[in-house]
């Protein structure tokens, strides 16, 4: 199949897809690890431990492919237009991502040529590009109240400086102007030198 | 109001509350979920000192009162959903882990799934009303995800009709359960059960540990803290070394396996069903790990509106740090990211609801399914978002730092996840075990179904040469 299957980056059921023989590939490679193991005459056990990185990819693979499935699968059931295409976006966004990261695995699996990891990296800038008007919105839509995100540089009316200042002076070591430790340590210790 | 982000609000191309809708399921849920939000931060007993500037006792003794005060809102208000529950409690603690967490996440929901109705008569409403205050001991300090190497054992009494408790060794000390240095009296340990002389591996016991009105230590116990941790401050992780202690036989959880009077030892239908509550904590963690993400990004992405810093183009004002190609390079993937493991976390606890479900019914079909991939999902998630945290935490630069972000606390509060309820290797090795398993029935001809159906498609059916 090398050389045919040939992923459409812009295609997120093309992507689902390619996750999906992915994951097939390293189940497969695993499972012929494991198998020429016990052709060395090694017990089970010493088969499966000498084979357990690829076993690992293996999971981590299917895992990223349901992943993949689930949030393209979301898309299918979400009508307002406005969101579908914010979401499509962060959808591709997130797969494309992934291919990047893993392009050998892509590759080695006759999933994805050469030159379609350039492609891939261009269309990466070009999502960017496309979420940062939406990027406030899209955490905004988390909706999570100031009190409970409890951080001062994620507070909803980015009044961060002001805000910055006043926890700072709440320190326990601003308590007093003069801390005890100069009284005990530092003024001592100039007498001595 | 910044005028940075009043202009980025104004530029988004989508309703946000919509998909606010979205994310809740509902506006119904987003309706609700405001409603227990707004009862928990305007009330006045669950204002706290800022965690940041409190010693650690002074952070458990907080968590204590909040708590407390929490249980008697509940019952106030008459909030006894578990979804709605588990959302007021993270509104008290703020996210934070608190010392009755294993109580009502672990110590009641193992109630729920492993107790005779004789157990539940006998547990479920001291534990209900606090009478009972429990926990989940399982690792032990030599052994971890392993459940085969724990050495705690129970050993049965026909003449008393008891079970004896004994940690044998140092390393069989139970090691890390929250709550149960400090808060607990009861626990449910999980001990290699001998009876007859024969070793039938791991089960379940309730093991009071202190005194229901005193809390002292009972006789044979030896309790207390783990001692200060990577995060999770307000929680007492405890250690717990059994000497010889005698329960009665109906302490052990028996809706499935069981120990008759003589001794005799009734098989359970499965053996995975002694990990229920771990499974249904595991599906808990990957929407958890979602959330945890969310509030990172949400930090780092107002932030990086607000913070201007260098230049574009020489000469002109310092631009938004979000309008570096490499800012965005760093956050929007993980924005994506808590999209898609927010939408998981909603399609794994949905898996687990359908197949426990089953699973009471009697069809244990899916069982293996849900157990490989409720371990893979938490592994997969659990490790994306730590490294995600980092991510985050650096592109707020010098200010990410500061505890004032609330970065660090998100960190140390979620990379637990990547080892409690199994360490993630060991989670993935186990998804690998099925996958294998599923490869080599699909090879044999067999129909495959869930997740894995894909092992026995043939491979060049689906993916037709695209047009580039």
């Amino acid at each position: 199949a090398a050389g045919q299957t040939v992923v459409d980056i812009s295609d997120l059921a093309s992507l689902v897809d390619v996750y999906k023989l992915r994951a097939m590939s390293l189940v497969e490679l695993a499972a012929n690890s494991i198998q020429e193991e016990l052709g060395k005459r090694k017990s089970h056990a010493h088969a499966w431990n000498n084979s357990a990185i690829d076993l690992v990819r293996a999971s981590d693979a299917h895992c990223h492919y349901v992943v993949v499935k689930v949030f393209t699968e979301k898309l299918g059931q979400i009508s307002d237009p406005a969101i579908h295409s914010v979401l499509s976006t962060l959808a591709q966004l997130y797969a494309l991502r992934g291919i990047k990261q893993n392009s050998g695995d892509f590759m080695l699996a006759g999933l994805l040529k050469g030159s379609q990891v350039l492609q891939i990296s261009a269309r990466i800038k070009e999502l960017l590009s496309q979420l940062r008007p939406n990027a406030v919105a899209l955490v905004d839509s988390f909706d999570f109240n100031d009190k409970s995100l409890n951080s001062v540089l994620g507070r909803y009316d980015g009044n961060v400086y002001e805000n910055l200042f006043e926890w700072a002076r709440k320190s326990p070591l601003n308590a007093t102007e003069v801390h005890e430790s100069f009284h005990k340590y530092l003024k001592p210790l100039r007498s001595k030198l | 109001m910044n005028p940075d982000i009043i202009r980025e609000r104004q530029n988004a191309t989508f309703d946000v509350e919509t998909l606010t809708n979205i994310l809740d399921l509902g506006p119904e849920k987003t309706k609700r979920r405001r409603e227990i939000e707004s009862l928990v931060l305007s009330d006045p007993d669950f204002n706290e000192k800022d965690p940041n500037f409190l010693a650690r006792s002074e952070r458990y003794d907080q968590a204590v009162r909040k708590s407390a005060a929490m249980i008697l809102k509940l019952r106030e208000y008459g909030i006894s959903d578990p979804e709605e529950i588990l959302f007021y409690k993270s509104c008290v603690h703020r996210n934070r882990p608190e010392p009755l967490d294993l109580h009502l996440g672990m110590f009641l929901p193992t109630l729920l799934g492993q107790a005779t109705p004789e157990q539940m008569d006998r547990f479920f409403m001291p534990a209900w009303n606090l009478k009972i205050i429990g926990t989940y001991a399982q690792t032990e300090m030599g052994h971890g995800t392993h459940l085969r190497g724990l050495e705690t054992t129970a050993t049965y009494d026909p003449a008393t009709q008891e079970f004896v408790m004994n940690s044998p060794t140092v390393s069989s000390i139970k090691w890390w359960p929250g709550g149960l240095g400090k808060t607990s009296n009861h626990a449910v340990v999980l001990a290699q059960l001998f009876t007859q002389g024969i070793c039938h591996g791991l089960h379940a016991f309730i093991v009071p540990i202190r005194d229901l009105d005193t809390h002292e230590p009972l006789p044979g116990i030896t309790v207390g803290d783990i001692g200060p941790k990577f995060g999770f401050s307000e929680v007492d992780n405890g250690f717990l070394k059994l000497n010889h202690v005698r329960i009665p036989r109906e302490n052990m959880l028996m809706k499935y396996a069981k120990v008759d009077l003589d001794g005799t030892y009734v098989k359970p239908p499965s053996d995975k069903l002694m990990y229920g509550t771990m499974v249904f904590i595991r599906s808990l963690i990957v929407g958890e790990s979602a959330r945890a993400l969310a509030k990172s990004c949400t930090i780092a992405i107002r932030y990086s509106v607000v913070r201007h810093q260098s230049e574009i183009q020489p000469g002109e004002p310092e631009p938004q740090i979000l309008d570096f190609q490499t800012q965005q390079d760093k956050l929007f993937p993980l924005l994506a990211m808590a999209y898609a493991f927010t939408f998981m976390g909603q399609y794994i606890r949905e898996t687990y609801q359908r197949i426990t479900g089953d699973i009471s019914m009697g069809d244990f079909s899916e069982m293996p399914e849900l157990h490989a991939l409720s371990a893979g999902l938490k592994a997969f998630t659990t490790w994306a978002v730590s490294s995600a945290i980092e991510v985050c935490r650096m592109a707020c630069g010098g200010h990410g730092y500061s505890r004032s972000s609330a970065l660090p606390d998100i960190y140390v509060d979620i990379t637990p996840n990547c080892t409690y309820e199994g360490e993630n290797t060991v989670m993935m090795l186990q998804t690998a075990r099925y996958l294998v398993k599923s490869y080599q029935q699909a090879k044999a001809g067999q129909r495959l179904s869930g997740t894995v159906s894909y092992l026995g498609e043939a491979r060049q059916q689906r993916l037709q040469p695209q047009p580039m």
